[in-house]
């Protein structure tokens, strides 16, 4: 995972995270302010009263409503890839794409749904499901041009980086490993419906930033602490070597020498990730 | 890598979908098997 | 950065240039992929050069340095690689050893190793997209017909890997498949860099499953559970297994090891088909001759 893409260009704190928002806030705000001067020194003739009500209209959308109007196309995305019936991976791959796309273009130099479909679109040609654009089109109430306008500008702003690892796949790593860690204490049934109900988490967690801040895996583990946080406690206690009390800020974990080599994993620290991870993701 | 963070435990596992693909003729035939999807899905979950 | 040197080919989809990076002089190869032309917007097989390219560090992976957009075409910047495997094998001046032939296969699996253990098939493995730089490591390039190992609810298209190179069980139109495939296609090119001829060189689909089974033996539900599954099999002649001493006779210069590895390579059923570690802990890779140090490969 260290080497792929995903983490190498797409993990922020949120700090730069932040900084970014606000640098691609601030270059858009400025070219509007720029092309609002120059169109009231090419309309002199302008009255007052239509001064001020271009003004008033002209006002560059600020960082944090722009990740608004963002998150709210890409919730968007998804709803619009279930009713197409497309895979659940082509929908998270093109959430991803899009909230991407918009880390280095503003909503104001771009709408947002004018680069819509071409997510949607691209997203179902990475994950090899491939439907023709024409086809893709009809299906989506748009027209071609449309779909592929934008399509070299969204590769761009991806940096050329197309694999995505979500965290549906780790989420079914994780029932497995709970069904062996966990043998014979755990009702399957239950598991059945506790991993539907994550797999919908997910989904759900796709349009926060945690995508940015913490693994895949981080964020199942997040999402099942959310789902049942006893049957997670006590995974994390026999997996990990948890302390009973599942307190991480207790001093050592007590793992045995056995599991800590195993694993390499400090169980505290993990616990710690994950809680903030819920939190974020809450 | 040596010191996986999981041990493959198919016997352990009970999953509906895959094991209904494991009796598919065609999925026989293919070569499909379950343990490659066990180990791809353990692995994105620890790596 | 690059420059574009000289036109060293065209296909398709995409010219190559050599060139070099400016900063540091290295010599490079350019994939300038032409995107007019394809209605669906930037084909496929660009989407996963880069797609797939972009993940891989290995020294017997083709090495993706950069990627760019200029004038509206896509630019790939690969590591320059003068040679193939094909050359090698056609240029009946070059003379090579059963050392040469294990190092290029050690190479090879290492790379089909590392794309396997990312889980990315390549589907594609023929002596022409197994690339030779100048130091002699070899290294697997031409990633346009990859793609992720498919997820349990996929169909995957069988019309994949060239011909002559393609497992059985895609020659049935198999939509399962797995990373058996690609250990195929390395155990053809072990072959045909031992004969220095193509293997099993079938005139179209339909010989090419002719000539599999004249040269390895028809397969039975014995053998292989469930191929009688396959619409194409009643169709087809029955041929039987080649003896040990037939392989021997063919593959005069291998050793017993050589001939089990290449047997189970080339084993029919897909789940009995060896993988890629157990081709590369195979006794073949330990017995002498020791493979060439690549510097000093053909």
């Amino acid at each position: 995972y260290r080497h792929s893409t995903q983490y190498r260009n797409w993990s922020f704190t949120p700090e730069r995270l932040d900084q970014i928002r606000t640098e691609v806030n601030a270059s858009a705000s400025a070219r509007v302010e720029e092309t609002l001067k120059h169109f009231f020194e090419s309309h002199p003739d302008l009255s007052r009263e239509e001064e001020e009500a271009v003004a008033s209209k002209a006002v560059p959308v600020t960082t944090h409503e722009e990740l608004l109007l963002v998150n709210y196309f890409a919730r968007m995305i998804i709803s619009f890839a279930g009713k197409m019936n497309l895979p659940t991976e082509v929908a998270a791959t093109a959430v991803a794409f899009f909230r991407r796309f918009f880390l280095s273009n503003s909503v104001m130099d771009l709408p947002p749904k004018e680069v819509f479909h071409t997510t949607l679109f691209f997203a179902c040609k990475t994950e090899n499901y491939f439907i023709g654009v024409d086809s893709f089109a009809k299906k989506a109430k748009t027209t071609t041009e449309a779909v592929l306008k934008h399509e070299f500008k969204l590769l761009e702003s991806l940096n050329f980086t197309l694999m995505n690892h979500h965290p549906y796949k780790a989420l079914h790593g994780f029932f497995l490993d709970i069904q062996n860690v966990l043998s014979g204490r755990v009702d399957m049934q239950y598991m059945g419906q506790v991993y539907t109900n994550c797999k919908k988490s997910i989904s759900d967690a796709l349009l926060t930033d945690a995508v940015y801040f913490f693994t895949p895996p981080q964020i199942t583990l997040a999402i099942l602490l959310m789902e049942d946080e006893a049957l997670m406690m006590r995974y994390m206690q026999l997996k990990f070597g948890l302390q009973q009390d599942g307190d991480a800020s207790a001093g050592q974990p007590s793992q045995s020498s056995e599991q800590q080599l195993a694993n390499g994993i400090n169980a505290s620290k993990l616990l710690e990730v994950v809680k903030n991870c819920k939190s974020v993701i809450s | 890598d040596l010191h996986k963070r999981y041990v493959l435990a198919e016997s352990q596992y009970d999953d509906p979908f895959i094991k209904s693909l494991q009796t598919k003729k065609e999925y026989i035939a293919s070569g499909f098997r379950a343990d490659l999807v066990y180990d791809r899905m353990l692995t994105e979950a620890f790596m | 950065e690059y420059s574009k040197e000289k036109k060293v080919g065209e296909g398709t989809y995409a010219v190559v240039y050599v060139g070099t990076k400016q900063s540091d002089e290295r010599r490079i190869a350019i994939k300038e992929i032409k995107t007019s032309g394809f209605k669906d917007g930037l084909d496929m097989s660009a989407i996963r050069e880069v797609k797939y390219l972009q993940e891989m560090q290995h020294v017997n992976v083709i090495e993706l340095i950069d990627v760019f957009m200029a004038q509206n075409n896509l630019n790939l910047v690969l590591e320059f690689l003068p040679a193939d495997l094909e050359m090698i094998i056609k240029d009946t001046s070059i003379l090579f050893t059963q050392a040469d032939i294990k190092s290029w296969l050690l190479m090879t699996l290492r790379g089909v190793h590392h794309c396997h253990r990312n889980f990315i098939l390549h589907r594609d493995l023929k002596p022409n997209n197994l690339l030779l730089a100048l130091d002699g490591q070899l290294k697997l390039a031409d990633f346009g017909l990859a793609r992720n190992m498919g997820s349990p609810q996929e169909s995957l298209t069988s019309n994949v890997v060239t011909r002559w190179y393609r497992a059985p069980e895609l020659l049935f139109g198999a939509r399962h498949y797995t990373g058996a495939v690609d250990i195929w296609s390395v155990g053809i090119i072990f072959a045909e860099l031992m004969l220095r001829i193509p293997y099993l060189p079938g005139k179209d689909d339909i010989d090419q499953i002719d000539v599999t089974f004249r040269a390895l033996g028809t397969p039975t539900d014995r053998d292989w559970p469930e191929i009688s599954t396959f619409g194409a099999y009643n169709k087809i002649q029955v041929y039987p297994p080649p003896s040990r001493e037939e392989l021997r006779r063919r593959f005069i210069a291998a050793t017993e090891n050589a001939l089990d590895l290449m047997s189970g390579m080339l084993t029919m059923n897909p789940h009995k088909r060896l993988s890629p570690i157990q081709c590369l802990t195979s006794e073949y890779f330990v017995e002498l001759p020791e493979p060439t140090a690549p510097s000093e490969l053909p």
